[in-house]
């Protein structure tokens, strides 16, 4: 018997500089919970399709997490989630995109692999199959906690007002123009059309 | 973003990976996690893997997809190919993690960023929760 469950909470500026025993502890207490919670389905001769579900769905409802619950915001101050579902033995797949009423993300999309011929569904789509299937759906401000909100007014102050073209903009110190070929220098002395990096948050650049 | 993949006792592999995205996202931007092959991957005749990291590069290196490709083709073991392919994405400019998991109940957990929220539990109920490095 191989049972083996294996589980991540999101990958990124996380140090012990910027982490406290008590975060510490949160985190680690509720990572046990969602791998215990797997690990008893396991157990009980259950598949491995519920207890990654099982798993993610402890995860989605801990608001220390940048999924479910505890997701963090849009420009646009709303949360749009995203899951996604895979069987190892039948390679069906089910996932979901953008929704914003599903109250477990990863419960949409094993709708959507167990039931429906699709692989993807997104946005509003998404959100009435779900609703349609009978899924638990909540008011979007389920989803708000103040922290992260806290974490996109940091952005947003920080863009200074200029609309950044954020999937293009470098996110590294793009390398020194080679001498002779800069850019036509505006007066603040950047080259023109230069963007602010934009500033990803939770982790930075991480999803 | 998190993550999950588990082994059955059928011998049955399951990859799953739910997120909220990326703060201050517009444009109704979309990450690896829900794209499969890119954030999550499953074949009873490879491995499982869920990934968390910058998703525009684990869109492009299809990095789910390429860990599973390694083993299938390559025969190599998951944690060889789960640290290879996690590289590659760093090669590209791209940084986060994955967690992998081969039909044998052999773990893989890589990640090139600063930290990585992660755990596993194994038959013998062995568990372990690891946050830094």
């Amino acid at each position: 018997n191989r049972i083996t469950l294996v589980i991540h909470g999101g990958a990124g500026t996380i140090t012990r500089q910027n982490m406290t025993p008590e975060k510490e502890k949160a985190y680690t207490d509720a990572l046990n919970q969602a791998m215990q919670t797997g690990y008893a389905i396991l157990k009980q001769g259950g598949s491995s399709l519920d207890a990654v579900e099982a798993s993610i769905r402890v995860m989605e409802d801990s608001p220390l997490f940048n999924a479910g619950k505890g997701a963090v915001f849009t420009h646009d101050g709303r949360n749009e989630l995203d899951a996604a579902i895979m069987d190892g033995k039948t390679l069906k797949a089910g996932s979901v995109a953008g929704v914003t009423t599903v109250r477990n993300p990863i419960t949409a999309a094993r709708a959507v692999m167990d039931k429906s011929e699709h692989v993807l569904l997104v946005g509003p789509g998404a959100d009435q199959f779900a609703k349609e299937k009978g899924l638990a759906i909540v008011e979007p401000s389920y989803f708000h906690t103040e922290a992260r909100y806290q974490q996109l007014q940091k952005a947003l102050a920080s863009e200074k007002g200029v609309v950044t073209d954020q999937l293009n903009a470098p996110t590294k110190a793009a390398a020194p123009a080679a001498p002779g070929k800069s850019k036509t220098k505006t007066k603040a002395g950047k080259p023109q059309g230069y963007a602010e990096p934009p500033i990803f948050v939770e982790g930075r650049k991480y999803g | 973003t998190v993550g999950a993949v588990a082994l059955d006792q059928y011998g049955n592999l399951a990859a799953a990976t739910s997120t909220g995205g990326m703060t201050n996202k517009r444009y109704g931007r979309v990450g690896d996690a829900p794209i499969i092959g890119a954030g999550t991957y499953a074949d009873n005749q490879s491995c499982a893997v869920s990934c968390t990291g910058w998703g525009e590069f684990f869109i492009r290196a299809t990095v789910a997809r390429d860990v599973a490709a390694r083993v299938e083709y390559q025969q190599v073991p998951v944690a060889q190919a789960a640290q290879a392919t996690i590289d590659k994405v760093g090669k590209l400019g791209g940084d986060g993690g994955l967690i992998a998991l081969d039909p044998a109940g052999n773990i893989a957990m890589p990640f090139n960023s600063e930290g990585m929220y992660r755990g596993y539990i194994k038959a013998n109920g062995e568990t372990k929760v690891l946050i830094y490095r």
